[in-house]
C-alpha cells in the first residue's frame, strides 16, 4: 500500500481572481505531485489540495508569500487511513 | 461475510468482493424484483454488473443511478449498496416509490470503475482514474467523467496522462463509460440519469463544457431546488446546485454531458457530503446519514420524472 505519511489536505481561501489564478500556477508545478481535491475556480470557493510530505513547506512558502490564507484541513492523511482501516479490520473480524 | 442482506453491515466501507456479493445476495432474496446484468468487463477484467430493479414489463422507461466512477469516493459506492437495500426495502411500503417502480425501472450501478476501486483498496486509496495503459506514456488512467463524447477533450479536461483529469486518447476510450454508452444507447428509453460523485456538497446538470444555458434549465433548477431542499430536511446538510460550469468549473466530457445529449432530459450528478472536513476520507459513521438524506433528493428526481413523462 502506497504511504501517505506526512501528506496534508491544506484548505486555501483565495480572496480574490489574482490569488486564484497563483494558486493555479501551483498546479503546473508537476514535481511537487499536488493532487488537488477541490480545484482553484473563483474567489469564495474553497480550495482542497492533498500535499505530499516533501512539498509541505515549498507550498506553504509560495502560499505565504503572495499572502493567500489557508488552514490545514487534514494534519496527516494517513492516520485518517490507518482509521479507516483498522474499522474495516474490526468489522471483518 | 454477511448472510442474508439484513445482517449486512450499511455503516462500514467493502470492498470490491464484499461489494459483488451484496449483490448476490440481494437478487437472491429478491428475484422478483432485482436482477443482476453485466454490461462489460473492465480493462483488467473485473465484470462490470449492473442491478436491474423491475416489477415487470418490457423495456419501460427507466431510471439511471451510477456510484463510484470516481474510485477513491468511497461513500458514494457505499451509499449506492444502501439504496439497493432501500429499493428493495421501500417497494411495496412507500407509497409515492411503489408508484414509481410500478411503472419504471431502475437500473443501479454501485461500482463503476472498479479496477480503480479495487486498486484503491489495495494500493493507493488516492486512486481516482480508471486503470488503463496509454500508449508511450508511463502514467496508468482515464478520468472517466472526462472521457464522455460531449464537448471531449475541450477546455476542462488535461490530456496529459498523468493528470488526474487525462481525457483520454479517443472519446468512450475506456471500457467503463463505453459500457454505459452502448447500454444505454440499446435501451433507448432511459428517462432520468443520475451519477453520484463525492465530496462537495453539490447537485448539479448540464453543462459542464459550455455556459450556453441547457435547453430545460430552467426546469432542471427547479427540480435542483425541490431534490437540495428535501435532502437538506433531514440533517440540515447544505448543498448548491446550478450547471456545472456555474457552480463548480468547466469541464468537459463529462457523464452527464453526454446522458443530456442522448436526449435524457433528467440529467444530473451529485456531489456527496463532506460533513467534519475529510473530503474523500469521509468516516463510516456518516454513510447512513448520507446515503439516507441523499435519497431524498434522488426521490425527488425520480417522482418528478415518472410525473413528467416526456
Amino acid at each position: 500500500n502506497e504511504n501517505f505519511v506526512g501528506h496534508q489536505v491544506l484548505r486555501i481561501s483565495a480572496a480574490n481572481e489574482a490569488q486564484v489564478q497563483k494558486v493555479k500556477e501551483l498546479e503546473d508545478l508537476e514535481h511537487l505531485q499536488l493532487d488537488f481535491w477541490r480545484d482553484p475556480v473563483r474567489p469564495g470557493i474553497p480550495i482542497d489540495v492533498r500535499v505530499p510530505f516533501t512539498s509541505i513547506q515549498s507550498v506553504k512558502v509560495f502560499l505565504e508569500s503572495h499572502g493567500i490564507n489557508y488552514e490545514i484541513m487534514i494534519e496527516d492523511i494517513q492516520t485518517l487511513l490507518d482509521e479507516e482501516q483498522k474499522q474495516m479490520s474490526a468489522f471483518q473480524a | 461475510r454477511a448472510l442474508s442482506t439484513k445482517t449486512f453491515n450499511y455503516a462500514t466501507y467493502h470492498t470490491l468482493d464484499e461489494i459483488y456479493e451484496f449483490m448476490d445476495l440481494l437478487v437472491t432474496e429478491n428475484p422478483q424484483l432485482v436482477s443482476k446484468i453485466q454490461i462489460g468487463n473492465t480493462f483488467e477484467g473485473r465484470p462490470i454488473y449492473v442491478l436491474k430493479f423491475s416489477t415487470g414489463g418490457t423495456n419501460r422507461p427507466a431510471i439511471w443511478i451510477d456510484t463510484g466512477i470516481h474510485s477513491r469516493e468511497w461513500v458514494t459506492q457505499a451509499s449506492g449498496v444502501w439504496f439497493a437495500k432501500k429499493i428493495t426495502e421501500d417497494y411495496g411500503q412507500d407509497a409515492a416509490f411503489t408508484a414509481i417502480l410500478d411503472n419504471m425501472d431502475i437500473f443501479l450501478e454501485i461500482v463503476t470503475n472498479p479496477d480503480g476501486f479495487a486498486y484503491t483498496h489495495k494500493t493507493n486509496r488516492m486512486w481516482r482514474k480508471t486503470r488503463s495503459r496509454t500508449q508511450g506514456s508511463l502514467c496508468v488512467g482515464v478520468d472517466p467523467n472526462r472521457n464522455w463524447d460531449a464537448g471531449f477533450g475541450l477546455a476542462g479536461a488535461s490530456s496529459n496522462p498523468c493528470s488526474d483529469t487525462y481525457h483520454g486518447k479517443f472519446a468512450n476510450s475506456e471500457v467503463e463509460v463505453k459500457s454505459i454508452v452502448d447500454f444505454v444507447t440499446n435501451h433507448g428509453n432511459i428517462k432520468a440519469f443520475i451519477s453520484i460523485h463525492s465530496y462537495s456538497q453539490l447537485l448539479l446538470y448540464p453543462y459542464g463544457y459550455t455556459s450556453e444555458p441547457a435547453p430545460d434549465k430552467e426546469e432542471l433548477d427547479q427540480l435542483a431546488k425541490s431534490a437540495v431542499t428535501a435532502l437538506t430536511s433531514l440533517y440540515g446538510t447544505k448543498y448548491k446546485y446550478g450547471s456545472i460550469i456555474d457552480t463548480i468549473y468547466q469541464a468537459s466530457g463529462s457523464t452527464v454531458d453526454w446522458t443530456y445529449s442522448q436526449g435524457i432530459k433528467y440529467s444530473f450528478t451529485f456531489e456527496l457530503r463532506d460533513t467534519g472536513l475529510r473530503g474523500f476520507l469521509l468516516p463510516a459513521s456518516q454513510i447512513i446519514p448520507t446515503a439516507e438524506e441523499t435519497w431524498l433528493a434522488l426521490l425527488t428526481i425520480m417522482d418528478h420524472t415518472f410525473k413528467h413523462p416526456y
